[in-house]
């Protein structure tokens, strides 16, 4: 494991951190997109359909425990918890899943490395984490006042994805045989989706401003 | 699909 790959773990797990913080500590999911925590949730369960059949190493399968089951309590948090669902933004938070699901799992039937139910399950949960942020992002445009949290949320999770690039060309050059079109594309669209995001979170972070996406 | 090294990744 490269220092990047390592970094983009802990990134991962930060953001993960932040918002159960949010949600637990602070008891609000204000600005955060149940839409997208649902995808996640469906993206790590087909991912990690291997968890208990292909052991890898310890620290792979303790990392697929943690975000599975984070996954899935924040989405349980959100629609159950009487006080953290209180604060959900129903209204503003109106993403249709179909329009993300439904052509990922086309496309992953499409196009696949090999077409048996695990690997298109796999290949499925690449294109669906690839644009699983969409709902969350444009939550955040249409939220007035984005609090520091969910702001950090989000530049975490966009930090992940740009530090497991760095871990691919580092692969890339010090590994043989290691090309893999299929989650290198995926991976670089998702994160181009942030890259809107960073350049507004910057600005605000750089003229000490309140965070605004504008719409 | 698990002989693929990228399987290791998260």
């Amino acid at each position: 494991m490269n220092i990047f790959r390592l970094a983009g773990d802990m990134t991962h797990l930060a953001s993960v951190l932040v918002l159960l913080l949010k949600i637990h500590t602070i008891k609000s999911c204000a600005g955060i997109s149940l839409k997208t925590q649902e995808l996640y949730a469906l993206v790590f369960a087909t991912r990690y359909l291997d968890i208990f059949t292909n052991y890898i190493s310890f620290y792979n399968t303790i990392m697929k425990l943690i975000f599975l089951g984070s996954s899935f309590s924040i989405v349980w948090y959100i629609k159950r918890h009487k006080i953290v669902h209180r604060s959900y933004d129903k209204d503003q938070d109106t993403f249709r899943h179909w329009f993300i699901v439904l052509p990922c799992l086309v496309l992953a039937l499409l196009i696949n490395e090999r077409f048996t139910f695990k690997e298109v399950m796999w290949t499925f949960s690449l294109y669906l984490e690839a644009v699983a942020i969409l709902p969350q992002l444009v939550l955040l445009q249409r939220t007035r006042n984005i609090d520091n949290l969910t702001g950090q949320y989000v530049f975490l999770l966009g930090a992940y994805r740009a530090l497991y690039i760095l871990n691919w060309i580092y692969r890339y050059f010090t590994e043989d045989h290691y090309i893999h079109w299929i989650t290198w594309i995926a991976g670089l669209v998702q994160t181009l989706l942030y890259a809107d995001f960073f350049y507004y979170y910057f600005q605000s972070w750089k003229n000490n401003a309140k965070l605004e996406l504008p719409a | 699909s698990s002989d693929k090294d990228v399987k290791d990744e998260l």
